[in-house]
């Protein structure tokens, strides 16, 4: 299928199961073709994606099952669309990619929550002119700020689930804010407010599980710590 | 310019991997 039909689909107002088949079909062919294909799928198939996953968003008590998997495979196509310069510019150039994808950040959807903190992740080490960790760091506010709970509180409860994918992501996530930091402070800070929410008490648990991605991750959190304190 | 493909399996690889965090 041309990009051009899969544009042509998701203006066609589908839900359930032929949303979700377009989806995967989608994700399949921005995987596996050409860069020039994902062109053609431009910032107009963005859009539409952007769209429909606010949409899902925030429709998501009427069909919650099926809602989440299309929410879920609309963040894989994003990962797949920005896998490329152009992809990924015009995802930064867009206002809603930002502050979507950390609406998906909902630990009662753990296998959703990791793709989209591992995303953001990678958005926040990037080397961009603009400071993304920042703009990531300011959608992850606000929206807190529309939920009225602390900003690293989804980041906590995903810490607590039982899903070691999952704990790994937050830790990622966690890491790439701090250490994108520049200035002592900042990184001082941010390590209290999440040692506030419980992350000291919490990760005394995480040390005992026997996982490299996750053993990457604590390791990389301690030994910036430390750095900062003797820095301090 | 502006073909660069694999670039998100680049970052996620080099999170995962520990290697974005070193120290420059």
């Amino acid at each position: 299928k041309s990009a051009r039909m899969y544009i042509q689909e998701l203006k066609s107002d589908y839900r359930d199961t032929p949303l979700l088949s377009c989806l995967e079909s989608l994700r399949v062919s921005l995987n596996n073709n050409p860069v020039s294909w994902v062109q053609n799928f431009g910032a107009e198939g963005l859009a539409l994606l952007l769209n429909l996953l606010r949409k899902l968003q925030e429709e998501k008590d009427e069909y919650p099952m099926m809602g989440v998997k299309c929410q879920h495979e609309i963040i894989r196509c994003l990962k797949a669309y920005m896998n490329n310069k152009h992809g990924l510019t015009s995802m930064l150039e867009s206002e809603e990619g930002i502050p979507l994808l950390v609406r998906a950040i909902n630990p009662t959807v753990p296998h959703m929550m990791v793709d989209a903190v591992k995303l953001l992740s990678a958005i926040s080490i990037l080397e961009h002119p603009e400071n993304l960790h920042e703009r990531v760091l300011e959608a992850i506010t606000e929206e807190a700020e529309k939920r009225d709970i602390e900003r690293f509180q989804p980041l906590i409860a995903g810490m607590t689930i039982q899903n070691i994918a999952l704990k790994g992501g937050c830790m990622q996530l966690i890491n790439a804010l701090i250490s994108r930091g520049e200035e002592l402070d900042f990184r001082i800070h941010i390590r209290s407010e999440l040692h506030r929410l419980g992350l000291r008490d919490l990760l005394t648990e995480v040390r005992t599980i026997e996982n490299e991605e996750l053993r990457v991750q604590l390791t990389v959190f301690d030994e910036q710590a430390e750095d900062d304190s003797e820095d301090l | 310019e502006g073909d660069e493909t694999g670039i998100m399996d680049g970052l996620l690889e080099a999170l995962q991997s520990g290697a974005a965090f070193k120290r420059k």
